[in-house]
């Protein structure tokens, strides 16, 4: 009954590797059996997979990463806000004098999932955090007009490549920048000008531009519309820019629609040493353990992807939150959010049951923003409770084992959950 | 807003099919 409801795990498998393992059978298994349609590796940015973490001083802390973290999500709490509040496009030109909200769109610095794609022709191979919490794909271009930030490969120079074009100022696509940055685009000699600021104060501004994009050696697109970055600045962590996987049609996951018809599904990999997937498309023998519950947009902010949470069970105990607590807050899924938040009655339900089970063990400092945390340095193995989701039409998708705790080290290992400020943020 | 952040998420597949108005869950994926 206990081993039902609990994990039970070697201390030491909770720590992250030194050396990659590369791609583990199961990933391999995923790739090839995505034959048509295109998967790309995942890898975490700053374990030893990553070829941007050569420098180890660049890694940022625990505590650093949480931060990021916490600045995104309040830039996406904003979004979702500031929605409520936004003009209309036409509005704002009318009122010209108005100060349009710098758009405090996603903090990219906390994202730390990356992709390699091919761009232009002959295509430069770039590493681009993939984020489903923001729409604009944009990477560092020569000659950097103003400034770019250092990055791990060489920064991409649309000089070099025979199928790079300008976007004109006055193509739609140019308009559609609006929606997908929060900002109106600029014009520098009839070309368009994006910006796109991140709420940590990272930003890249540069030309918008059309480029063949090369996901896999086979899966390649002309004319795709990127952010061709000359001035660029903040938390990136060495990759060469972003690739957005939003709601928005500037999105890649819009543009690629004709091929792969808004289907895309990823895998996480569990530790920073170890590999997942981003694929593209329905495969054919797509796993049938897939369990669906509702795609729901978020009223206040378009770009995000919605998901209805109905309840949230700790080991065999389904907590006492009523659903009206999830439903007037709505969540999103971001690939980008590194720790889940709750509504804050939901994440002390959640905190005071996690607790209850695991009262046998030393509670030790807080880190950040992750309140419950433990030190199992003196145990070989260790037990915690399970905890699954209860999404609405009645799927209950149990978290992995490694989905519910963040490992500082084996002193301080804590819940990786946080509650919100106020249940109806 | 609440958000499932990317440790909810490890060794998931997650499945994004906005066409068919769904969003799917596969353990142990990777």
């Amino acid at each position: 009954e206990e081993r039902e409801h609990a994990h039970t795990v070697e201390v030491n498998s909770l720590l992250p590797a030194t050396t990659c393992s590369s791609s583990s059978s199961s990933t391999k298994g995923h790739m090839s059996e995505h034959a048509s349609s295109s998967v790309l590796k995942v890898i975490h940015k700053h374990g030893p997979c990553s070829r941007l973490n050569k420098h180890k001083s660049k890694t940022p802390t625990h505590a650093q990463i949480l931060q990021q973290d916490q600045t995104r999500v309040n830039s996406i709490h904003s979004r979702v806000n500031s929605k409520k509040q936004t003009k209309s496009v036409d509005d704002l030109r009318q009122s010209a004098a108005t100060t349009i909200p710098a758009q405090s769109g996603s903090v990219v610095g906390s994202g730390n999932y990356i992709v390699n794609v091919g761009l232009g022709s002959p295509k430069k191979q770039l590493s681009l955090i993939f984020d489903t919490g923001s729409d604009l794909t944009w990477t560092q271009c020569r000659p950097c007009i103003i400034s770019c930030y250092k990055q791990k490969e060489p920064i991409f120079d649309p000089s070099f490549s025979a199928s790079y074009t300008n976007v004109s100022c006055t193509s739609a696509t140019c308009s559609q920048l609006t929606s997908a940055t929060g900002n109106t685009p600029g014009c520098d000699t009839s070309t368009c000008i994006y910006d796109i600021q991140y709420g940590d104060q990272s930003f890249s501004i540069g030309y918008f531009g059309k480029e063949k994009l090369s996901l896999t050696n086979t899966d390649v697109f002309d004319g795709f519309l990127f952010g061709c970055g000359q001035n660029n600045q903040g938390l990136f962590g060495g990759s060469a820019g972003l690739l957005g996987l939003g709601r928005n049609p500037i999105s890649l996951v819009e543009q690629l629609a004709q091929k792969y018809n808004r289907f895309f599904s990823y895998c996480l990999p569990s530790t920073s040493s170890s590999i997942g997937y981003l694929s593209f498309g329905k495969s054919d023998g797509s796993s049938n353990a897939v369990k669906f519950t509702t795609l729901s947009t978020v009223s206040q902010g378009d770009s995000f992807y919605g998901i209805n949470v109905v309840g949230i069970n700790v080991g065999e105990t389904k907590l006492p939150i009523s659903a009206s607590v999830f439903s007037s807050s709505g969540t999103i899924i971001d690939s980008g959010t590194v720790i889940t938040r709750l509504p804050p009655t939901a994440y002390s339900a959640l905190k005071a049951a996690f607790r209850q089970a695991m009262k046998s063990y030393p509670l030790t400092e807080a880190v950040s923003i992750l309140d419950t945390c433990y030190d199992f340095s003196s145990f070989k193995t260790v037990s915690y409770p399970k905890i699954s989701f209860v999404f609405d039409n009645g799927l209950t998708q149990d978290l992995d084992a490694t989905g519910i705790l963040y490992v500082v080290s084996a002193d301080q290992v804590c819940l990786a959950f946080a509650g919100n400020e106020d249940d109806s943020y | 807003i609440g958000i499932f952040g990317n440790v909810q998420q490890k060794r998931l597949q997650v499945v994004y099919d906005i066409a068919g108005g769904q969003i799917g869950f596969a353990p142990a994926a990777c």
